[in-house]
């Protein structure tokens, strides 16, 4: 995460390699479901035994005995609608929810994000010097419409329609290597609700230029899908 | 750890039909591996026939090749022949060979082995040596293969000249299109069926993966190795490559378009310049192992285009990647390249979300065929069951992101199926949430500072 602060987001998952080491990030949708982006795995058949999902912890290099550490294997992957690029990962077996993991809520069907609601983004990705290279990150967006995030480029249309926008700031800032399949949680009636997901952009968190997600809400119907069959 | 059935070649949803059948089927209700057992067991048993639905077997005195009989399409049966008989090519000395030639490699006709003119010789068919007809075969077994008494008195006999098996089909590539029936290691060791999980369990269910032709245990390259490999029937070793001859002619990749300014497909024919990933990290070098170590070694590879540090596809992934320059950083996507528009087969159209779809697509997006709606009564029930025929892809539980249906692949329960919206993609109705209630989700404890180790 470029910029950002350490911060707290419970339902963030570090997904990590054979070899233990982070790779992506995910959200916690059930305990033992993750939503993640397509883009961190080479298919959709890709090979996952090694893999696991880490909750629990805001290290992201936990020691080997951190008691709130949960590490548990990926057993299945399913990718999302075409346009989509989500992926539902299955856990082996389901994590145990505390005061340091907890659930995302998903949004209604469709939803729409009212512009000037305040979100975040959190990853253990690429900090690109920009420090705290070891915890987890928290980076704060307002979200904007599509049609006023659209405006930001006259060639080309920048959000499409299932896709959410947040508003450009002047700092360098936003999500990297490392931080895609993260979540772009926004704060609905004390409720953190997961709206969008990071996609990879040209660059990392670029001054001046909107941050764009995948929508969640035009793919609930395929999330609760999945985890009901 | 081999069984029967690695003696047999599986032709799906396939029955042998004889013209003149009668009544020499008899139904055994077995598995499939009792079955192998069975006829290999039984000297006259040339193939049987699964009945998948029944569960039960018949033995069959004949092949495809057999006079009267022809393959045809019956999704009930899957069909297994004695490799013997229907492999085109020879396995060692070629002494099992049980196949169909019957000229010699210089084009002279073989003479019965029945008939003792015009040469006499001491071979007298038996039930037990396969000398059938006036077929190549290697009753003595010859170093060099099979061969036959001729119908030229001059030429006493001569070498039919069939191929061993590593060299019948030449590899281009790395042989992922590699589709011979060598089912032997580089050190001789037996492969085992892509079908069975033992004795090595393993990821590569043909069934997963229709597009791969993970047939029987024929060697195969599923996940671009260095060139086509198999499981073992060693329990102590899991897999190995297998040694197939080159091809000599130009080589180039099957079925993939070569282009420079977009993707296709996976883009596996990218050969443009990008080489920085989607965040702008530049990309290592194809022919560099450092900061990262890995396989993909230009000379390995040389139909992959593993140039300088071009964003490419060597492996099947999902789009153009590279290793990067950064040491914490191994791999990473090139989605900044343009995808071209894609190349989906035709299956025609859908409107709205696709519930009154009523085509004949029955593959999802990823190939799989569809499993049959009446096969599937445990799973969601839906009011308007009238249009879920066979296993086409239908939209009964108004989904809305069209046309899906249950696959054959027993990890991916449901998929969509690639079927175009007749008006080109809808747009999405977003709307204002009404009354939104959330229970037991997305609470968190902000007041809990992070502590140091």
């Amino acid at each position: 995460m470029v910029g950002g602060m350490p911060g707290n987001s419970p339902w963030t998952v570090s997904l990590r390699n054979r070899d233990g080491n982070h790779f992506c990030g995910g959200s916690l949708v059930k305990e033992d479901w993750v939503v993640s982006t397509r883009q961190c795995f080479s298919s959709c058949d890709a090979d996952l035994s090694g893999y696991s999902a880490v909750v629990g912890t805001r290290y992201n290099k936990p020691n080997p005995d951190d008691p709130d550490k949960q590490s548990v294997p990926i057993s299945q992957i399913m990718c999302g609608p075409s346009d989509s690029s989500l992926v539902m990962l299955k856990l082996e077996r389901p994590v145990t929810l505390n005061s340091r993991v907890a659930l995302i809520c998903l949004p209604p069907q469709r939803y729409i994000v009212p512009p000037d609601r305040n979100c975040e983004i959190a990853g253990f990705g690429d900090t690109r010097g920009t420090g705290h290279e070891t915890v987890l990150k928290v980076v704060s967006y307002t979200v904007i419409s599509n049609d006023e995030c659209n405006t930001y480029s006259k060639n080309r249309k920048l959000a499409q329609d299932y896709e959410i926008c947040t508003k450009a700031v002047p700092v360098t800032q936003g999500a990297c290597e490392g931080d895609y399949g993260g979540p772009l949680a926004c704060l609905t009636l004390d409720c953190w609700v997961l709206e969008g997901i990071i996609i990879p952009a040209r660059g990392c968190g670029k001054a001046n230029v909107p941050a764009v997600f995948t929508r969640v809400s035009v793919y609930v119907d395929w999330i609760t899908k999945v985890m009901k069959m | 750890q081999r069984g029967a059935l690695n003696d047999y070649q599986r032709s799906k949803a396939t029955e042998l039909v004889h013209l003149y059948e009668g009544n020499v089927k008899e139904e055994m209700k077995e598995c499939v591996h009792s079955c192998a057992k069975k006829c290999s067991e039984l000297l006259d048993c040339r193939s049987f026939d699964y009945n998948l639905k029944s569960h039960s077997c018949r033995l069959l005195p004949w092949t495809q090749n057999s006079a009267h009989v022809t393959l045809q399409k019956n999704i009930n049966y899957d069909v297994y022949q004695k490799k013997d008989y229907v492999r085109e090519c020879i396995v060692g000395d070629g002494t099992s060979y049980r196949g169909m030639v019957s000229t010699t490699q210089h084009g002279k006709t073989c003479q019965h082995w029945r008939l003792k003119f015009p040469h006499d010789h001491r071979y007298s068919p038996t039930v037990q040596n396969g000398l059938d007809e006036n077929y190549c075969r290697n009753p003595d077994s010859d170093a060099r293969g099979p061969w036959c008494y001729t119908t030229d008195k001059n030429t006493r006999y001569q070498k039919c000249g069939i191929k061993k098996c590593e060299e019948a089909v030449c590899l281009n590539c790395n042989g992922e299109d590699y589709r011979g029936s060598l089912d032997r290691t580089e050190t001789g060791r037996e492969c085992q069926r892509w079908d069975l999980q033992y004795p090595h369990t393993h990821a590569f269910n043909p069934e997963k993966y229709p597009d791969k032709h993970l047939d029987d245990n024929y060697c195969r390259n599923p996940d671009s190795s260095e060139k086509p490999w198999c499981y073992t029937t060693d329990p102590s070793v899991e897999k190995e490559y297998c040694n197939i001859v080159k091809c000599t002619e130009k080589q180039r990749l099957q079925g993939v378009t070569v282009i420079s300014n977009c993707f296709a497909g996976k883009g596996e024919g990218y050969r443009g310049k990008a080489a920085v990933t989607t965040s702008g990290i530049p990309c290592q070098r194809w022919d560099s192992q450092t900061p990262h170590t890995h396989r993909f070694l230009p000379e390995k590879y040389p139909c992959k285009g593993l140039e300088e540090n071009y964003c490419r596809n060597p492996d099947g992934s999902e789009a153009p990647w590279c290793f990067t320059t950064d040491p914490n950083m191994r791999i990473a996507y090139c989605f900044q390249i343009r995808r071209c528009p894609d190349d989906i087969p035709d299956t025609g159209c859908f409107s709205g979300n696709g519930e009154t779809y009523n085509g004949n697509a029955n593959k999802t997006r990823k190939g799989i065929p569809c499993r049959k709606w009446s096969e599937m009564s445990n799973e969601l029930t839906f009011p308007a069951a009238d249009s879920l025929q066979e296993n086409y892809c239908r939209n009964p539980d108004h989904d809305s992101h069209g046309p899906w249906c249950y696959t054959s692949d027993p990890n991916t329960p449901f998929d969509y199926c690639p079927i175009k919206p007749c008006d080109g993609e809808p747009a999405i109705n977003l709307k204002e949430a009404e009354n939104i209630v959330f229970d037991s989700c997305g609470k968190r404890n902000d007041r809990r500072e992070v502590k140091g180790r």
